[in-house]
């Protein structure tokens, strides 16, 4: 279905969107 | 930590999920933290999967006939759309100050905000893809309701015509749903009522059977023979019901859905 393709779309940006905001904080954990 | 009722939307989600609750943690743990980076190239990367998921919502609420998702749907889009517009502003307040607490929250916001949405959105979808299974389930409740008014052999053949494609279908459709659910006991539950179903369609038939042949031998027996038809119908009409009961579930909450 389009609307699941659609939705893994936006679910593999916002990952890599998040994993480079997490990456800046990890070092100081 | 959510959970997901379907497989499917649980691969989507899961994974980004614990990503964003991990981002939550790692800056309330670091406070004033480091330095952010540039953000703006996976924002904008999200930003157009955001576009690309608006126009594909946008396209199925106005070729669906499925109400219910023509009214949810446009709130799910919405909430992406917005979140989406709130990790714009918290990149473009990053790249002037790298250190800004409020851009921190915005971008927090943000990215549960797609996270939400994207979960409503995908809820949104499966629970009218559910509400075409239940029509099918509906469509047999409806044959076996007639079943006590069949009283010759051409319209038992017209009837079993009528069920036979309708059984399959439900068949084939609440199996799949079955393997797709993430709760062990509703998927349990779908099983045993449809071999239920199964086993019981060809009884009620050679019951229905008997009762046109007493009826046309003008035999003894005839409301002992209805009696026995009219009960396998009740039987499988029963597991029906049941079976639309549970596709409606979502929780995993054991004490309220069970």
């Amino acid at each position: 279905e389009m609307i699941l393709e659609a939705a893994k779309g936006i679910m593999a940006a916002s990952s890599a969107l998040v994993r480079a905001a997490n990456a800046a904080q990890r070092e100081l954990i | 930590m959510p959970v997901f009722h379907t497989k499917t939307i649980e691969s989507i989600l899961d994974p980004v999920a614990q990503q964003v609750s991990r981002l939550v943690i790692l800056h309330e743990e670091a406070e004033d933290g480091n330095a952010m980076p540039d953000l703006s190239r996976p924002v904008q990367v999200v930003s157009a999967a955001v576009t690309n998921l608006v126009k594909v919502g946008r396209d199925t609420i106005n070729s669906s006939d499925d109400n219910i998702l023509r009214q949810d749907m446009p709130a799910a889009l919405n909430r992406v759309e917005t979140a989406s517009q709130l990790l714009e502003e918290a990149s473009d307040m990053l790249r002037a100050d790298p250190y800004s607490g409020p851009a921190r929250k915005k971008l927090i916001e943000g990215s549960r905000g797609i996270l939400q949405g994207t979960s409503s959105l995908l809820l949104c979808f499966d629970e009218s893809e559910v509400r075409k299974i239940i029509q099918e389930c509906k469509r047999v409740l409806d044959y076996l309701a007639v079943a006590e008014v069949i009283n010759t052999m051409e319209d038992l053949v017209q009837f079993l015509k009528d069920l036979s494609p309708c059984l399959s279908k439900v068949s084939r459709e609440v199996s799949a749903r079955e393997k797709e659910l993430t709760h062990q006991v509703h998927s349990e539950i779908l099983v045993r009522c449809l071999e239920q179903v199964k086993i019981l369609a060809p009884i009620l038939i050679c019951s229905m059977k008997v009762y046109i042949h007493i009826v046309e031998q003008q035999g003894k027996g005839v409301e002992e023979a209805a009696e026995n038809r009219n009960y396998l119908a009740s039987r499988m009409s029963d597991e029906i019901q049941e079976i639309i009961r549970v596709l409606q579930l979502t929780t995993y909450d054991e004490d309220t859905s069970e």
